[in-house]
C-alpha cells in the first residue's frame, strides 16, 4: 500500500467513521484501490457501507486472533475498487482476551506487513476506523500506520481533546513507530450558525498549522441519513454539501502525494 | 444517596456528558442536592463545569487507587447544591493498573456503599459520567449504579448500537449487579429538519415503551456553546430551548420518584 492511514481521535462522534467512509469512496470513485478496516466493536463503517456487523466468517476480530486469512476477510463494497475488512462485537473481547500477549499492540501492523510484501501492495490507501478511545484497538492502529488522520468536531469538547491525542501520539512515536506522522487535521461537523465553528478552526489551524486541511466538512443532514440506507453519502446524494466536500477532501488528499 | 444513575452509551458523541451537566444542574435548581462523578478520562463533564481537569489532587482517579478519599475529593460547583469529583487523564492508565484485582469492577461501587452510610446520603442523586466505551470504567459505573440514563441520539449509527448496549447491560445485571435497572432513555440532538430523528424516535420508543422520557432534547447550538464558558446551559442561556428541554427532563425525571 502506498500508505495505511489511522483515522483517529478519542473524542466520541467526531466523525471519524463517516470521513473514513466518505473519503474511501471518493478516492475510489477517482479511480484509486483502497481498503478499509473496521477496527470498531460497534461496525458503523462496515453497516454504513452496507455490509454486516454480525458476520461471524469475515470479521476484523478473526483475522487479529488467526483464524482467518487477512485476504480472505476481505469483502467487495458496492462502490467499485473500495473494499472491506468489517467488524463485529466479538472485537470488544480482544483486549481481554489477549492480556498475556506482549506483543499485542503489534498483531495488525504484522498481518499487514507480512501480507502487504503481495496482497496489500495492490491498495492505493489503507485506511483503518478507529474507535473513540485510546485503548488496545487504537494502539494498534497507531502502530500499524505510516499516517494520521484526525477529524475535529468544530466544538469545545472536541479541541479540548486534541491535547491529550497529541501526547498519546508522541508517545507512541517514540515508543513504538517511529515513522508515524501526521497526514492532516479535518475540521468537520462545521455549523455556520455557531460562532464556535469557527473559533475551533482558528485555534486548529493556529496549532496546528498548514496540517488542516483548506477543506472544512459542514454539518449536512445527508451525511447522517446515508449510513440509514447502508450506503455512503457519495452515492446516497452526491451534490449534497457534504459529499461535495468530501469529493474536495479527496482532492486535497492526492495532492499531498506530490509535496516533497 | 437516593438513586446513583449511570450515563451510559458506548456510541459518542451522544450527549452522556451534556445530558449529566444540564440534568444535574436543573435537578439543583430545583433544591435537590446533586453529585456528579467524572469517570471519563477525558474530563469534559469536570470542564464542562468550570473546574480543571487536570486536578492532581482532587480527582476520581486518585480516589480509586485509594490516594484520597471520595470526601475530600469533592468539590463545589457554581451551582448551589451541586457537587462534582472531578477527573483527569491518568484515570486512562487504570485500566492497565488494575490488570490483577479480579475485584476491580467493585471499586466505584466500595467506595460509594462505604461512605455512603454517612457522607453520600446528603445526595437526592449521584450522576455518574461515562466514557463512550464498554471497558472498565463503564463497568464499574453499571455494578456501582441503582439505574440508568441513556442518552440516544437520535441518528442511525446510535441506534444501532443500542443492541449492543442492551445485552452488555443484561449481562452486568445477570453476573454483578441483580437491582440495575434503566430508568429512562433520552432522545437527544432531535433535527425537526431531519426525518430520520422522528424515525429514530419512533424506533426507540417501540423498543424501549415508556421507559423513554417525553421530553426530547432539540439540537440547539447553545448546549455546545456553553461548556466554551466553563457553565452549564442553564445558566449560560437558561431560556434557549436546549436548556428549557432539560428544565423539562428534570421534572419528567423527579415525577418519576413518584411513581410505583
Ligand atoms: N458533517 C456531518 N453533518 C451531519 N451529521 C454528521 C456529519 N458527520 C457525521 N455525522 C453524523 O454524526 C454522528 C457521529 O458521526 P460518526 O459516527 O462518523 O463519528 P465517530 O467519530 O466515528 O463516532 P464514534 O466516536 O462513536 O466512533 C453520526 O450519526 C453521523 O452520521
Ligand atoms: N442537543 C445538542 N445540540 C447541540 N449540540 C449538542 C447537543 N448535545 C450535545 N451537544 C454537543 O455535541 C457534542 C457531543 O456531546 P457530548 O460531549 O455531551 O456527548 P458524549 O456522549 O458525552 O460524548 P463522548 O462519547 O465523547 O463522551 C459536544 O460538543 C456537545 O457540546
Ligand atoms: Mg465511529
Ligand atoms: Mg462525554
Amino acid at each position: 500500500a502506498r500508505s495505511i492511514l489511522s483515522v483517529i481521535n478519542q473524542k466520541g462522534g467526531v466523525g471519524k467513521t463517516t470521513t473514513v467512509i466518505n473519503l474511501a469512496t471518493a478516492l475510489a470513485k477517482k479511480g484509486k484501490k483502497i481498503l478499509v478496516i473496521d477496527l470498531d466493536p460497534q461496525g458503523n463503517a462496515t453497516t454504513g457501507l452496507g455490509k454486516s456487523n454480525n458476520d461471524e466468517g469475515k470479521s476484523v476480530y478473526n483475522v487479529l486472533i488467526g483464524k482467518t486469512s487477512a485476504k480472505s476477510a476481505i469483502q467487495e463494497s458496492s462502490v467499485p475498487g473500495l473494499d472491506l475488512i468489517g467488524s463485529n462485537v466479538n472485537l470488544s473481547g480482544l483486549e481481554v482476551e489477549t492480556a498475556n500477549d506482549a506483543n499485542r499492540a503489534f498483531l495488525l501492523k504484522e498481518i499487514l506487513r507480512k501480507e502487504n510484501e503481495s496482497y496489500f501492495n495492490r491498495y492505493e490507501n489503507i485506511f483503518i476506523d478507529c474507535p473513540p478511545s485510546l485503548s488496545l484497538l487504537t494502539v494498534m492502529s497507531l502502530v500499524a500506520a505510516d499516517e494520521l488522520l484526525i477529524p475535529l468536531q468544530t466544538e469545545f469538547f472536541a479541541l479540548e481533546g486534541i491535547t491529550q491525542l497529541v501526547k498519546t501520539i508522541d508517545r507512541i512515536k517514540i515508543n513504538l513507530n517511529p515513522g508515524l506522522g501526521i497526514r492532516g487535521v479535518l475540521l468537520t461537523m462545521f455549523d455556520k450558525r455557531n460562532k464556535l465553528s469557527s473559533q475551533v478552526d482558528a485555534e486548529a489551524r493556529k496549532h496546528f498549522k498548514d496540517k488542516v486541511y483548506k477543506t472544512v466538512v459542514p454539518r449536512n443532514v445527508r451525511l447522517s441519513e446515508a449510513p440509514s440506507h447502508g450506503m455512503p453519502c457519495l452515492v446516497y446524494d452526491k451534490n449534497c454539501s457534504g459529499s461535495k466536500s468530501y469529493i474536495n477532501l479527496a482532492e486535497e488528499f492526492i495532492s499531498q502525494n506530490s509535496q516533497p
